[in-house]
């Protein structure tokens, strides 16, 4: 978060903005379900904050090597845990050995502590990662509360049962949170009813029914189709980009090229030293290049840098790393597709990525000499225009496989290569400060705007709250260039990438117009789902009878229209309510979707003291009789001053499809 | 022997305002699946009782079936793992 916020437009210094007319955040309670919280990070000081917030009605526990007394404060407000469920379903203890897991809110992983700090931690000047991404480490609501539910645990990476999830999800609702950030998504394979499964649908449809904000991550199994969770209608879902900044390392040959590769590499430079790409005899040469399944020893790597490819992201780097340098290496240099999150290999060991371009031209450099040789340098930082946004390869993509017409996700935020406190016990951490990237990274981001808008207006719903945030994102970067999406090949972002595209905070907090939603909206989608009437009934809490031809589910009043099978016309309403000036004018700006012709009626909308909401209908017509992928285009409502602009998404489907077409 | 699992009986809106009350029916109607009230407290994994109603227990499939038949039962849900991400 050393440039994070900064990227968004929410700069400290400068006087006005979101932050500032927010009061950062104050008196705003963000529950995080998570890991739980390393308390003393600095990023949890209360100093400077006021009495704890008059609606809290929560609690903090004390349990192992967390005492309540002590570790709660004004700025973690409450602290629990909930376990039960995930014990039930091993039917034995969790290992607790070796600090591995505390039984008490202390964050044993950092994934909790990381996100927490994210979303609303104080500032924390003069933080760097090895030297990396120097900077002031905060919140998005550096004034914003903390309840904290510890629903995740250190068991093969961090599990959390639904179970558990539900009842932090009870008890949030009755203790008086304001926003709910999950950085949580399903095990692969995905369930096909996930929806109903995962306890993060139904717990979030009643939490925002009583006027709480659920932000959800929507899962790292990007960058393929249909890979979206957390996709509930009523949940803010978050895509995660990167940022501009980067950590380029300079890669030089002995014939004096230099390229820029990307590590966190902070060591000695390694000068000039023999350079190998582990090549075999035999039909295929490559196999012993490959980084996961690398095959040297000591008498072909000592004191030199090894080559290697990949198709694999992680896991192959760590792994190559350990065998080079077992082996005596100096240095190694993965030749991956691009993706910017980035892991320092163990203990400070030079591992430098480059896309499979520059790796295959340093390969024929190797091929083409003698005594090839290599200069590795440390890594810098780099921030600002050269450097562009992009959503992350790991980033989950739609369209939404529960419900095509709800578009997910809703949102990008930074969540690539991201700094913030961590706990002590985290493998990655530096002084109590990791780089991580995720959607989990990215969706603390988001919670911690909808906190500022939270508290720049109280009465608007989570509905608003995500309408304005959607209507208002950036489909371009700072320097005008539009945002791209990382993948095989890299392409422009569309809404399946990003939604409404990268959270601008400073305008979602004066977007004009929103598309309000209340529960009764949500029934729409709940018949469309083929709930019974019944169910429908006990889930709100009043009888509900769903409309006999069936409701439309294009008609939900999100700020998006995605219509996934479009056959000759279709004609679908939304209801914009002014949020702005009272006498205001709002004039449609149409980009129809290629293939489609878009009208709107009315297509001039008149707010005045008494009109504060007004309902419009969109009909969108196929221009060709043939069945299509997705096409993308918008609707904006612009009274000059403020932009509201809705994606539009939509495919043509003359005949039933024989093959998905995304 | 059959296998118990933990299950999510949701029950949707909540029918009482006072929690003490809404989660002595949870116990009940567990105990008229598994046959009593002590059996019940042994497999009660937690009641939902704030935000709204619904509880957590270990069942076999058939006594997830049951339960599942009862009125007032909006669904059965399997519990389920989660990834942080």
């Amino acid at each position: 978060t050393t440039r994070s916020w900064d990227f968004l437009g929410l700069s400290a210094h400068s006087p006005v903005n979101t932050l500032h007319n927010s009061s950062m955040g104050d008196g705003v309670i963000i529950g995080v379900l998570d890991t739980g919280i390393w308390p003393e990070a600095k990023s949890f000081s209360d100093k400077g904050l006021g009495p704890i917030p008059s609606h809290w009605k929560g609690v903090c526990e004390s349990g192992k090597r967390f005492k309540a007394k002590s570790h709660c404060n004004r700025k973690i407000i409450g602290a629990r845990w909930f376990v039960e469920g995930l014990v039930a379903e091993y039917g034995q203890p969790l290992n607790i050995s070796g600090n591995r897991e505390f039984f008490s809110p202390r964050d044993a992983n950092g994934h909790g502590t990381h996100t927490a700090s994210t979303a609303a931690g104080t500032f924390v000047h003069n933080v760097s990662y090895r030297g990396l991404g120097h900077g002031t480490i905060r919140g998005g609501a550096p004034r914003a509360r903390l309840a904290i539910y510890k629903v995740c645990w250190n068991v093969l990476g961090g599990q959390c049962s639904s179970a558990d999830i539900l009842k932090a999800f009870d008890e949030a609702i009755h203790d008086g949170v304001d926003v709910l950030s999950l950085s949580i998504g399903s095990s692969i394979p995905l369930f096909s009813d996930i929806d109903e499964r995962n306890g993060i649908a139904t717990g979030s449809f009643h939490a925002v029914a009583k006027g709480i904000t659920v932000v959800c991550g929507a899962a790292n199994d990007g960058p393929f189709a249909q890979t979206v969770q957390n996709s509930a209608p009523w949940i803010l879902t978050v895509a995660a980009s990167s940022m501009d900044r980067a950590f380029p390392t300079p890669i030089t040959l002995g014939n004096n090229k230099t390229f820029l590769g990307q590590a966190i590499y902070t060591g000695k430079e390694i000068g000039f030293s023999s350079l190998i790409y582990p090549e075999t005899k035999g039909l295929n040469p490559n196999s012993a290049g490959v980084c996961q399944s690398l095959s040297v020893d000591n008498s072909m790597v000592a004191g030199k840098v090894v080559l290697c490819f990949t198709t694999m992201n992680l896991g192959a780097v760590r792994s190559a790393a350990e065998v080079v340098k077992e082996a005596g290496g100096v240095g190694l240099i993965v030749a991956k597709n691009p993706s910017e999150a980035l892991y320092p290999c163990t203990d400070g060991f030079p591992c430098v990525e480059v896309d499979y371009e520059i790796g295959t031209r340093i390969l024929f450099y190797i091929r083409s000499t003698r005594s090839p040789v290599v200069k590795l340098s440390p890594s810098k930082t780099i921030v600002g225009e050269p450097v562009l946004a992009k959503v992350a390869h790991f980033s989950s993509r739609g369209p939404n496989s529960i419900a095509p017409a709800i578009l997910k996700p809703d949102i990008a935020a930074p969540g690539v290569n991201i700094l913030a406190a961590t706990s002590p016990l985290d493998r990655f951490q530096d002084g109590g400060y990791a780089m991580h990237s995720g959607t989990s990274m990215a969706t603390p981001h988001v919670s911690g705007i909808a906190a500022l808008l939270k508290a720049m207006h109280p009465d608007w719903s989570p509905a608003a709250i995500k309408s304005a945030i959607v209507t208002t994102a950036w489909r371009n970067n700072p320097s005008g260039f539009p945002v791209f999406a990382e993948g095989s090949p890299q392409k422009l972002a569309d809404p399946f990438d990003y939604g409404g595209g990268i959270t601008n905070p400073n305008d979602a907090a004066q977007p004009g117009l929103v598309y309000d939603m209340a529960t009764d909206d949500y029934v729409n989608y709940l018949c469309a789902m083929d709930y019974n009437n019944t169910a429908i009934s006990r889930l709100t809490g009043n009888p509900t009878v769903c409309p006999t031809e069936g409701p439309s589910i294009l008609n939900i009043n999100l700020p998006s229209i995605t219509i996934p099978n479009l056959r000759n016309s279709t004609t679908l309403t939304r209801t914009v309510t002014n949020v702005g000036a009272s006498n205001s004018i709002y004039r449609a700006v149409i980009e129809p979707p290629f293939g489609t012709s878009v009208s709107v009626e009315p297509n001039v909308l008149v707010f005045d003291r008494k009109t504060k909401k007004l309902t419009f209908s969109v009909t969108v017509n196929a221009a060709h009789q043939v069945n299509t992928g997705y096409f993308f285009g918008s609707i904006t409502w612009t009274d000059g001053v403020h932009t509201v602009r809705t994606p539009l998404s939509v495919r043509t489907e003359i005949s039933q499809p024989y093959i998905d077409e995304n | 022997e059959a296998t118990s699992n933990v299950h999510i009986v949701y029950l949707g809106e909540r029918q009482h305002d006072d929690p003490m009350l809404t989660t002595n029916s949870h116990h009940d109607m567990l105990a008229s699946v598994v046959g009593s009230k002590e059996i019940a407290s042994e497999l009660m994994v937690y009641s939902y009782k704030h935000g709204f109603s619904g509880f957590a227990a270990k069942f076999t499939e058939s006594q997830a079936q049951k339960v599942a038949e009862l009125p007032g039962v909006v669904r059965v849900i399997p519990n389920s793992l989660h990834r942080i991400q």
